[in-house]
């Protein structure tokens, strides 16, 4: 299931929104036996000068949003992506009616940042 | 039903494939919801829910680790006997059970690395009748047997003798240490012979032996790392 989070500002800072994906409304709850479903999330929001010095940016970032607050057209923002990320385990029946524990790193997202 | 593209992309991404047929019946074993409760989504909600500011954090479960088994790894399986429903062998001389053990292992991957197959014999409640008494198993392969061929039939190679006190708790067997298994690089199946012989009281009812045979519950758990699944994200050094 995915809404998206109403936008708080006219340009709303860089932040994770929140993305739960529910294994049944994909039809998978019938083989994937736990968990039910899990909070992915998603990075949405802007990376502009100063804002961007306040979000978890590389310099790099921090630079660039600088020289796109002095000439927009020249240099693009920095984008707002995931910086930090959580694995997530999944059981389920596999074809041979194995029962299937299968563990998926960077599933979540934690924190999001301008890069 | 049929799956849309995305969900198939998504599907082939994650590893996963929907069983063809209707969903399974089988029960959860415990050691699954066991080891699927100790994973990272443990630690994290245990970690957010009880350790405020000043309390310390739990340390984060490795990555490719499963800690409970204390192997390298990101797949767990737990594979039931294939023979399960096959009658125990008529049992030869003193020995009390000749019953045949055949798991289908050609799920695995050539990119996943095994680093643990265990094998559990679990005798139910007629285990809990048998006498506590040194009873002497032993496992040995029994390749190449076609199906339905009486098992004295075929040279066989023991991989393990083991004498156990009782048949009351489930007995392991770590078969990698046994050796070839872990030395084939991607075996198809697993064909198992497994023998009981009783410790001192031979002459145990008949009746008994039938009924382990029939009880006997026996499980591979796999555990294997696909190293490409682990790899972090290695930043170019500049």
């Amino acid at each position: 299931a995915t809404y998206l989070a109403p936008l708080d500002s006219p340009d709303p800072p860089c932040k994770a929104r929140r993305l739960y994906i529910n294994f049944r409304e994909v039809g998978w709850h019938n083989w994937i036996i736990a968990p039910r479903g899990f909070m992915a999330n998603y990075c949405q929001g802007h990376c502009f000068f100063p804002t961007a010095t306040k979000i978890s940016s590389l310099n790099h970032a921090v630079m660039q949003s600088l020289m796109h607050s002095v000439a927009p057209a020249t240099t693009p923002p920095p984008c707002c992506v995931p910086v930090k990320l959580s694995p997530i385990s999944v059981l389920f029946y596999d074809n041979s009616d194995n029962v299937v524990l299968r563990h998926y790193e960077d599933m979540v997202v934690d924190e999001c940042g301008c890069r | 039903g049929t799956l849309s593209p995305q969900a198939s992309a998504l599907l082939q991404t994650l590893g996963l494939s929907p069983p063809p047929g209707p969903p399974p019946t089988r029960p959860v074993p415990s050691v699954m919801w066991r080891l699927f409760r100790r994973g990272p989504e443990a630690a994290e909600t245990q970690g957010s829910e009880s350790a405020g500011p000043e309390m310390p954090q739990e340390p984060q479960p490795l990555p490719c680790h499963v800690e409970e088994l204390g192997v390298p790894g990101n797949i767990v399986r737990h594979v039931l006997d294939g023979g399960a429903s096959a009658p125990p062998e008529p049992a030869l001389g003193s020995l009390c059970l000749e019953k045949p053990l055949f798991f289908n292992l050609s799920f695995l991957d050539p990119k996943e690395q095994l680093t643990l197959v265990r094998l559990e014999l679990n005798f139910g409640a007629p285990g809990n009748l048998a006498p506590a008494q040194d009873w002497e198993l032993s496992l040995s392969y029994a390749q190449g047997r076609l199906w339905g061929q009486p098992l004295y039939w075929h040279h066989r190679e023991v991989l393990l003798r083991r004498t156990v006190p009782t048949l009351h708790d489930p007995l392991y067997f770590d078969m990698l240490a046994l050796g070839r298994l872990g030395n084939s690089t991607f075996p198809q199946n697993l064909s198992l012979v497994l023998e009981m012989l009783p410790g001192r009281d031979s002459d145990l009812p008949r009746g008994l032996c039938t009924k382990l045979g029939h009880s006997l519950e026996a499980s591979l758990l796999v555990v294997t790392l696909d190293p490409q699944l682990c790899q972090p994200t290695s930043r170019k050094r500049r």
